[in-house]
């Protein structure tokens, strides 16, 4: 790694940010999020922190621009110089500049904001250009970089330390985290018998266990499942969602969290997301829905809100009359609220804290009683 | 005036080496004339400078790989401090 010649850093570990304008290519929340995502990064191995201003100065002025744009380092057009950004100080110093003649985006293709982001903050923090190609401040962009499984470098680490230190939380010894997580405390034990799931879905074949931030990922390929950060594939989603689920036919997963929603498309959250709820047709009086699933051989998507349920017809779009009805009348046996719901197998496995219903739709009656994490292999 | 000797045929790809070594590695814009021969050592140095930077087989020479590596995407804060 490298520091800037005269070594500049923060003397201060509290700083601020703003975003000072966007770039037509991603939706404001995308860049909310990776821009974010990548503060994160270096919060993470460092005591610093930082807050968002919308207005006025800040110590990190964050801003798209092209060609000439006031700073004697004008860009150069589609390719070669994609950002640059200044060393820790007043005024421009510790400022980022993207290359709006870039092609911004949250995915691999083009050029991955998040990513480049992260490395120009590392220049706003006092880093030069390291001549590690795995590292971050390597200075040419690796279009390889696995997104889902980004990670700073030892080299990367021991950079940022030399200036600031290591986390006040980790006992001196440099951090390299195995991938970008948050303090212990906020870390989901999969085995842990007590554990609950904020939504479950399938994803192309796959199932998808949602908790806090996280989520595990059961494959048909790999006994053990994966462990990620929701951010790492979907930067601008939230944590602690309320429900998801898969429409096969529409090779879409749509994810709920509060009255909004959104579709994703493996990678890609969808353009025009996030949508209201009611657009769905719940009544106002619907904040959040608890869980969801969609079966694809009926064309009809279940929504489960307390001790209710909807069905939403998928061929024209609309929710169906008679609705809601009390699970209890249709779902005996299961318990109300339902946190997510599964099918697998001809069942339906309904999860409600702890607790997983296997419930035979044919019979219509539970046939089994799990513990929620069972399909986590404990 | 004097026949400058053969005139050397130019190298499509000075151009970019030239901007890439004074954006990045802090060859000196009057370093221009230097550049008409891309075997002088100074320019020799830089290309050398970068090349072991960059992780690069250090030839001096604007051999595939280097070129290669100069038209990537990059950021554009120097490789080294000015």
């Amino acid at each position: 790694f490298s520091t800037f010649p005269g070594t500049p850093k923060w003397t201060k570990t509290h700083l601020t940010y703003r975003i000072v304008n966007y770039t037509p290519d991603l939706p404001r929340d995308a860049v909310d999020a990776a821009i974010e995502k990548a503060l994160k990064v270096w919060e993470e191995v460092t005591p610093l922190t930082f807050s968002r201003k919308h207005e006025g100065e800040a110590d990190i002025m964050i801003s798209f621009a092209v060609k000439e744009h006031g700073d004697f380092y004008p860009f150069d057009g589609p390719g070669y110089s994609l950002a640059h950004a200044y060393p820790p100080g007043p005024g421009l110093y510790g400022d980022v500049h993207f290359d709006d003649d870039e092609k911004w985006t949250e995915s691999a293709s083009g050029t991955n904001l998040f990513l480049v982001a992260a490395h120009e903050l590392g220049h706003s923090l006092g880093l030069l250009h390291s001549a590690n190609p795995e590292a971050l401040m390597y200075p040419v962009y690796n279009t390889f970089t696995d997104l889902a499984r980004f990670r700073l470098s030892q080299d990367d680490v021991d950079g940022i330390q030399s200036l600031y230190g290591p986390p006040p939380t980790s006992p001196g010894t440099s951090v390299v985290p195995t991938e970008p997580i948050p303090p212990a405390s906020g870390i989901p034990a999969k085995c842990d018998p007590a554990l609950s799931f904020d939504a479950i879905s399938t994803l192309r074949g796959e199932i998808l266990f949602f908790k806090n931030r996280y989520f595990w990922r059961r494959s048909h390929w790999s006994r053990e499942p994966g462990f990620h950060l929701i951010s790492s594939f979907w930067p601008s989603l939230p944590s602690n969602l309320d429900a998801a689920y898969e429409v096969n036919s529409k090779d879409t997963v749509f994810i709920f969290k509060g009255n909004k929603f959104w579709a994703v498309r493996g990678n890609e959250v969808q353009a025009g997301y996030p949508k209201d709820i009611h657009t769905l047709g719940f009544p106002s009086t619907i904040r959040k829905i608890d869980a969801a699933i969609s079966d694809k051989e009926k064309k009809k998507t279940y929504f489960f809100v307390e001790d209710k349920y909807w069905r939403f017809d998928e061929s024209s779009q609309s929710m169906e009359r008679g609705f809601p009805r009390r699970i209890v009348d249709d779902f005996p046996g299961v318990e109300p609220k339902v946190d997510a719901v599964l099918e697998a197998f001809g069942f339906l496995y309904f999860f409600s804290g702890s607790s997983q219903f296997e419930f035979d739709p044919n019979a219509k009656r539970v046939t089994h009683i799990f513990k929620s994490n069972s399909w986590l292999l404990c | 005036y004097p026949l400058n000797g053969a005139v050397k045929e130019e190298d499509p790809n000075m151009e970019l080496v030239q901007q890439y070594l004074e954006n990045y590695y802090n060859l000196t814009k009057e370093g221009k004339s230097v550049f008409r021969r891309k075997d002088s050592s100074p320019v020799v140095k830089k290309i050398q400078e970068m090349q072991k930077f960059l992780g690069l087989e250090v030839t001096g020479k604007l051999d595939s790989n280097t070129l290669e590596v100069i038209r990537k995407p990059r950021c554009g804060v120097p490789d080294v401090g000015h």
